[in-house]
C-alpha cells in the first residue's frame, strides 16, 4: 500500500526525471533529486522503495529506469481519456494544456451548456451540450471528468458524471462535492500556491 | 523552522476550518479535521504544534481560534498585492477567480503584450503592456507575479518581474525558471492531480 503522501510526490519526481533525461543525463543521486523537488533524500528514498526501486550506493538512480518505474506506478503508461466540463476561460486553458497530453493524458470530449460555445472547435473537438455525455462516453469511454463550470453548477455536473459510469473527477469549482463511494474527487485550489508564497514572503521580511 | 510539507498542509486545513466556520461548527477534534484532509491525526497535531496550536484532550480545536492562527502564520491577516502577466484563456480565469479574494489576494495588475488585450477590463483592472510594470509598481507595490504566458516567454517575463524588485513568483507556464537567490519561485502543473487521480484509478482496476 503507497501511502497518500508518497503518491502526491511520484509526479514530482518524474517531472524532475523527464528534464533530466531530456537533458541526456544518465544518472542522479538521490540527494541531487531530492533537493530538485525539496525533500529530504531519506524521504525520497522511502518512497521510492514503495515501489520497489533502489539506488546503486555511489551511483545513485538511473534516470531513464526510474522514470518508467515511477510512469508505471502511476498508471501513466496506459490511456487516460479526459473530458472537461465547461469551456469558459478555464476550460479554455486547460483543453490546449501542452503539459496533459505529454503525461498520456487524452482530451477526448468537451462539454458546455451555452448554445454560443456548442460547436466551437478547440484542439479539433467540438464543444457539445452536456446532454450528450452518454452517447459520446459510448462510444469512446472516459476515465476522468475535469469540472470548470461555476460552483452552482458543479455538484449537478458531477452527478452527470457519475451517473454516465466515470469514478475519476477532477473539480476546479469552489464547492464541496458529494460522491458516492468508489469515486475519486480531487479538487485543486490554485489559492493554495499563494498562500504558500505568501508564507515564505512573510517570513523575508520579518527576518 | 516549519516544515516545508507542514507549509503546504496549512491550507488544506484552513480550507476545512472556513467550511466548518460557515456551518457554524464550534469546535473540531483532530481526527475529524485530519480525514477531512487525507492525513493521520498524529500528522495534523504534529504540524499544529509548529504553529504553538494545542488542542484540548477530549474536546479538540476551537474551529474560529485555529483558523485565525494558521490565517496568520501564512500571511493572510495581511494585503498581498498580485499582478498577473499574460492574459489569455488562463490569465482571465485566474484574475476573475473569487478563491483568490477571499484570502486576501488582491489582483492589482494585469498585463500582456497583445496590442488587441490592452485596454481590456477584467475585475474592473484595465490590461497594460508589460513596460508599464515599473510605473505601476513604484505606485501600488506588487508582492506576488503570476506567469501565465506560453513557455517561450516566460523567462523574460520573470526577469522583468525580478528586476521590478518583485521576490515571489507563481508560474504556470511550462518553463524551469532561474531566478537569483532570495527569490521565491512555485511551479503549477494541473497535470499532477490528474496523475494522482490516474493512480488511485488504477488501482481500482486491478483491485
Ligand atoms: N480552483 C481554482 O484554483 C480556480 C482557478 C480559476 C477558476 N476557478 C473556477 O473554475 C470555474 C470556471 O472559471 P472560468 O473563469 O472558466 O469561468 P467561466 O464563466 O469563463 O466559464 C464557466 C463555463 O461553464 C459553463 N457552464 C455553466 N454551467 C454549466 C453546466 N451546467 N454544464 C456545462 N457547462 C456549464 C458556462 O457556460 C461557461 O462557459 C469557476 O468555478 C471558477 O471559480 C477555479
Ligand atoms: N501549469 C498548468 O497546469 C497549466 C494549465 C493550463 C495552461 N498552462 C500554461 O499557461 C500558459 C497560458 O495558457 P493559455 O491557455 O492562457 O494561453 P494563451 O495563449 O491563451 O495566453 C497567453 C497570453 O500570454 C500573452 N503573452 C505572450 N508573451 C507575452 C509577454 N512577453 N509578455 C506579456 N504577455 C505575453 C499572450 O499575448 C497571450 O494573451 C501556457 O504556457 C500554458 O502552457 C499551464
Amino acid at each position: 500500500e503507497i501511502p497518500d503522501a508518497t503518491v502526491a510526490r511520484l509526479p514530482e519526481y518524474l517531472r524532475t526525471l523527464s528534464r533530466l533525461a531530456e537533458d541526456g543525463v544518465p544518472s542522479v543521486s538521490s540527494e541531487e533529486l531530492a533537493a530538485a523537488v525539496g525533500v529530504r533524500s531519506a524521504q525520497l528514498r522511502k518512497d521510492l522503495s514503495h515501489l520497489g526501486s533502489y539506488g546503486v550506493r555511489g551511483v545513485g538512480y538511473d534516470v531513464e529506469t526510474l522514470a518508467l518505474e515511477i510512469s508505471r506506478a502511476l498508471g501513466l503508461t496506459e490511456d487516460w481519456p479526459v473530458a472537461i466540463v465547461g469551456m469558459g476561460n478555464l476550460g479554455h486553458a486547460l483543453a490546449s494544456y501542452s503539459g496533459f497530453v505529454t503525461k498520456g493524458f487524452r482530451i477526448v470530449a468537451l462539454f458546455d451548456d451555452d448554445p454560443a460555445l456548442v460547436g466551437e472547435r478547440v484542439v479539433d473537438i467540438a464543444i457539445r451540450p452536456l446532454a450528450e455525455l452518454d452517447d459520446k462516453h459510448a462510444v469512446d469511454p472516459i476515465s476522468i471528468g475535469v469540472i470548470a463550470t461555476p460552483a452552482q453548477a458543479a455538484q449537478a455536473v458531477c452527478d452527470r458524471l457519475v451517473g454516465a459510469g466515470i469514478s475519476s473527477i477532477l473539480n476546479f469549482a469552489p464547492a464541496v462535492l458529494s460522491v458516492p463511494a468508489g469515486v475519486d474527487v480531487r479538487r485543486v485550489d490554485l489559492s493554495t500556491e499563494l498562500q504558500i508564497l505568501a508564507f515564505h514572503a512573510q517570513r523575508k521580511a520579518l527576518a
